[in-house]
């Protein structure tokens, strides 16, 4: 999947 | 969470942590790139916006005491023992990264939201922001052991960070691409310290730039 942010990572 | 981005988290945090103990213990910031902390400072503000969103304890828990720490260290730096901190060598036009990163977060994000853009903004900054403490190190000629050790932390952060984007690549099928370039770009930054890292301080000598 592209870029789906990835909103658990600091 | 995999053990590479767990691992990456907490290095991040000691970093953060020896770098205040360092000024703190030493009542000196001598060696320490003010510009930088500041830097870091904009990167965790553009970047947690979004604390509000609760993923879980420890994500908002790392981000307040990232938020914290890094306040901490800026106040330490230009008001507490600002009669330590090294204007000379701490020079580098923090301009060329601030303007230019910004640009380049309207020109390249996933979304063009005011949250998005400064999400993509503090990506980009926090590539470069040890640019200037890089840079200073590299005019003094040398850096303290405990500073060295600070930033080795700081670099292999992201440098476990990269092998947790793979990691979750291969199993999660999810990756994203700007956090991924920008983290390269950052990890490539530390390369020559992480060679004079290993063959110099981990064998008991002073971190030695060749001026």
């Amino acid at each position: 999947s592209f870029a789906v942010k990835s909103k658990d990572e600091l | 969470m995999n053990i590479f981005r767990l691992v990456g988290d907490l290095s991040h945090l000691l970093a953060i942590i020896i770098l205040l103990l360092k000024i703190w213990k030493t009542r000196s910031c001598a060696g320490i790139s003010g510009k930088s902390q500041i830097l870091f400072a904009i990167v965790y503000t553009s970047r947690y916006l979004d604390l509000p969103n609760f993923v879980s304890m420890y994500n908002t828990l790392m981000k307040i005491v990232f938020i914290a720490a890094s306040y901490a260290t800026v106040y330490l730096i230009y008001m507490k023992f600002k009669a330590t901190y090294d204007h000379n060598h701490d020079t580098f036009r923090v301009e060329f990264l601030v303007l230019p990163s910004f640009v380049l977060a309207l020109l390249i994000n996933h979304d063009f939201t005011v949250l998005e853009v400064l999400w993509t903004f503090s990506i980009y900054m926090e590539s470069v922001a040890i640019l200037p403490q890089l840079f200073m190190v590299s005019k003094t000629g040398e850096a303290e052991s405990i500073t060295s050790h600070y930033l080795f932390a700081l670099g292999s952060y992201r440098a476990l960070y990269i092998l947790n984007w793979i990691y979750r690549y291969t199993t999660e099928d999810h990756y994203d691409l700007i956090a991924i370039v920008a983290g390269i770009v950052q990890t490539v930054l530390y390369c020559d310290f992480f060679y004079l890292y290993i063959t110099k301080v981990l064998k008991g000598k002073k971190l030695q730039l060749p001026a």
